[in-house]
């Protein structure tokens, strides 16, 4: 279950707040997965209690905009602790879906590939199974698939510390990269951070969503929770 | 795999320290409700009393089968129009889910118990994290929001008092979730801070609205 709260000591207008959480919520705590399970209980909230002396914050704002990325920016920090903390989990995975015909695909594409299972397998074990991540994307419930052509399809890893080349290209333009080198694939998946880019070339609009890799130690976990 | 370095998340994620929000004090308490006596109640206050009416705002699980809290705070939010909500109460190691009127009369219970102490009616959120199917052991509830609101056990709002509260909501969690940033408006200079406070570790990929 997620549970969390955020609170504040600017007086922000309850529309404001709730325009302000809805629009961070969809961009951090809506964009993480340890397993893929939805609770009875996750829940959000974020309180503003007015006790710095400000005019009232509300959508018509010239502040507004400033504050809402400053929420949503700190909302992503504090949902990306809760995957690093994913049960078991030994590596924390951005997935980013960029250059798509909407956000909304962008997201679908992103949430697939982070909940299969046997990426997150792939992705413990350390072997740079891209065809995993290819068959996630055919399979990801999007409305019609209009964001999606095979000719424009790149797909890479990519390195979070400073070595270099720092992005592996997996499949160019619709086409698998024959000459894939393992052993830096290899290098790039034994990080604890790293990222798996997919560009689909069809829009500007862009998903994060953030994983963990599944574990032995996860089956462990919840293979006796209610005891 | 198994030779993979082990790597002290507590030690690399978990502050030691932090400037935290005005007019907010919390507390927390090992009610008995977790078998191993850890912290698993908390509460947070808000305690400025300007002229401005506190706002809040919530997202909640889309499961269809909605535990009794997030219908209850759900209820609060909207019964309030989402102002003048002045406290949070959250347990763990029972969701209070799948647990019928009673579940929802446990719910209430706290909410009300929290008003009561507080003298501010109608204005406190619940949550609870942990087993599902299991009824809430209420008696143990009461005693620790007791404790924690009139005998301020662990209450303040010091960094010290925020990692417990931190604590409190943690089910498998192997570290506490806890942040805190100051901003300066660009329009005029003023500061205000943002804290957060998370826990999850596992049943987790949430789609909330």
């Amino acid at each position: 279950t997620l549970l969390g709260f955020i609170v504040t000591d600017l007086p922000i207008s309850p529309k404001g707040l709730q325009k302000m959480l809805s629009f961070a919520g969809q961009r951090s705590f809506n964009c993480i997965s340890v397993d893929g399970d939805m609770s009875t209980n996750d829940t959000i909230c974020m309180i503003a209690n007015g006790a710095v002396d400000t005019p009232t914050i509300d959508v018509e704002s010239k502040e507004f905009n400033e504050i809402c990325e400053q929420v949503t920016g700190f909302a992503q920090k504090l949902a990306q602790l809760v995957v690093r903390d994913g049960e078991g989990a030994t590596k924390f995975v951005t997935v980013k879906v960029q250059n798509s015909k909407t956000f909304d695909d962008a997201k679908i594409i992103a949430e697939t590939i982070s909940n299969s299972m046997l990426v997150k397998t792939a992705l413990y074990g350390e072997d740079a199974n891209w065809g995993r991540i290819l068959c996630a994307i055919g399979y990801s419930k999007l409305d019609n698939v209009t964001s999606l052509v095979n000719e424009k399809l790149n797909v890479s890893f990519v390195a979070t510390d400073s070595s270099e080349p720092a992005e592996l290209p997996l499949l160019v333009n619709g086409v698998p990269n024959l000459n894939v080198d393992e052993a830096r694939a290899s290098e790039i998946l034994a990080l604890p951070d790293l990222k798996i880019v997919v560009d689909l070339g069809t829009g500007s609009e862009e998903c994060n969503f953030w994983t963990c890799d599944l574990t032995h130690e996860y089956v462990t976990i919840n293979g006796d929770y209610r005891s | 795999n198994s030779g993979k370095k082990v790597v002290d998340k507590y030690a690399l994620y978990v502050p030691k320290t932090g400037v935290f929000p005005k007019g907010y004090e919390v507390g927390s308490f090992a009610s008995g409700v977790k078998k191993n006596g850890n912290l698993d109640l908390g509460v947070i206050v808000n305690t400025n009393r300007t002229n401005f009416e506190s706002s809040a705002s919530a997202v909640f699980t889309t499961n269809r089968f909605k535990a009794a809290p997030v219908l209850k705070s759900k209820q609060v939010l909207e019964n309030s129009q989402y102002r003048n909500i002045n406290a949070i109460v959250v347990n763990s190691g029972c969701a209070n889910s799948m647990t019928g009127e009673v579940g929802m009369k446990d719910a209430e219970a706290m909410c009300q118990l929290v008003n009561t102490t507080l003298g501010t009616p109608d204005s406190t959120l619940v949550m609870s994290t942990g087993v599902i199917g299991q009824k809430l052991q209420m008696n143990k509830i009461s005693h620790g929001i007791t404790e924690i609101l009139q005998n301020k056990s662990n209450y303040g709002s010091d960094f010290p008092a925020w990692l417990n509260l931190a604590k409190s909501i943690c089910t498998t969690d192997t570290f506490p979730k806890l942040i805190t940033s100051s901003f300066k408006l660009s329009t005029t200079g003023k500061e205000y801070t943002l804290t957060g406070i998370a826990k999850g570790a596992g049943m987790i990929c949430p789609n909330m609205a």
